[in-house]
């Protein structure tokens, strides 16, 4: 795992809590805003199951710690989007909080559903940039979410040994979290992939 | 081998990928010199693999020099790639993989890795 220049984190005191929110005009219209919301949360809670910060959605966008948006090309953060595959999304270190995804990729949550052969998971990207939200910069570790590539058609969901100890350097451990049941879920999905 | 009787699909996406094209430099190492190479040096930029060059107006040349084998090489190491400072055909393919736009290590100066 690594970090962003100076080791940056969120630092709201011993209980913290980090609100999130979409943006109410830079949104797609092809996959439902609870569907949207579903897919985030799910991502919050990986991060939110291994540290002690929880992650509350909000309505008020400009208030909300985390801003999430789908944006086109040159979206005034110096950072333009690329148009299909490319660069898929990015996130600012903390406490900046500025989630961005490329509104031009063919975004998907069922790839059951979805045909296209650049389709892209939407879950797995947002576990991603929430690592950066949080203060992780990108890993070696190919297996881990916050290695920096994403080929269409896959996903990484599942926090990875890797991520967890990068951010709890970072946040520490939440109290509910056991080491024993990840190396378990590890054990169990390298014997299923016969490493 | 396709037997009669077997039909093969080919699906056409709709849309236009506008990603890169790197193919043309696979297996380009130092001292070629490839039309276009300028690109990819701009993407290695663009990652923070490699500076931008100071005494040649500001534009990269389309040679494969010394200073973007380094870059070549970061680029391998970090992404868990055979360090072998050429572009390789596993090297052009995680290139033109889909990724996040955060660079890889200009913000990481003094990252902690194990």
């Amino acid at each position: 795992f690594a970090y962003f220049y100076g080791r940056p984190r969120w630092d709201h005191g011993s209980s913290m809590t980090l609100t999130y929110a979409f943006s109410p005009t830079d949104m797609i219209d092809y996959i439902s805003l609870s569907e949207i919301k579903t897919v985030f949360k799910r991502s919050f809670s990986r991060w939110a199951s291994v540290i002690p910060v929880n992650f509350t959605e909000i309505d008020d966008y400009p208030s909300a710690n985390i801003k999430i948006g789908f944006f086109k090309g040159d979206h005034g953060d110096g950072q333009p989007f690329d148009g299909v595959l490319g660069v898929l999304a990015h996130a600012f270190s903390p406490e900046n909080g500025r989630f961005h995804l490329d509104e031009d990729e063919t975004w998907a949550i069922d790839f059951e559903k979805v045909k296209s052969k650049t389709a892209i998971d939407l879950e797995s990207v947002a576990t991603h940039e929430i690592g950066h939200i949080l203060g992780l910069a990108h890993s070696s570790i190919k297996e881990a979410v916050m290695y920096p590539s994403l080929k269409p058609r896959s996903k990484k969901v599942n926090l990875k040994l890797d991520d967890v100890e990068g951010v709890q350097a970072l946040y520490g451990s939440n109290p509910n979290f056991k080491y024993s049941s990840l190396l378990a879920y590890e054990n169990s999905y390298n014997k299923a992939i016969n490493l | 081998r396709i037997t009669p009787g077997q039909v093969t699909v080919i699906t056409i996406d709709d849309q236009n990928a506008t990603w890169y094209n790197f193919t043309r430099f696979k297996d380009a190492e130092k001292g070629c010199h490839i039309s276009g190479m300028s690109e990819l040096k701009k993407y290695f930029q663009r990652f923070g693999y490699l500076s931008i060059p100071n005494n040649q107006n500001d534009n990269f040349t389309d040679v494969f020099d010394a200073q973007f084998e380094s870059a070549v090489i970061l680029y391998q190491q970090k992404f868990g790639l055979p360090v072998t400072g050429k572009l390789d055909s596993e090297t052009i393919s995680t290139i033109m993989s889909p990724r996040c736009g955060v660079s890889d290590t200009e913000s990481t100066i003094h990252a902690t890795n194990h």
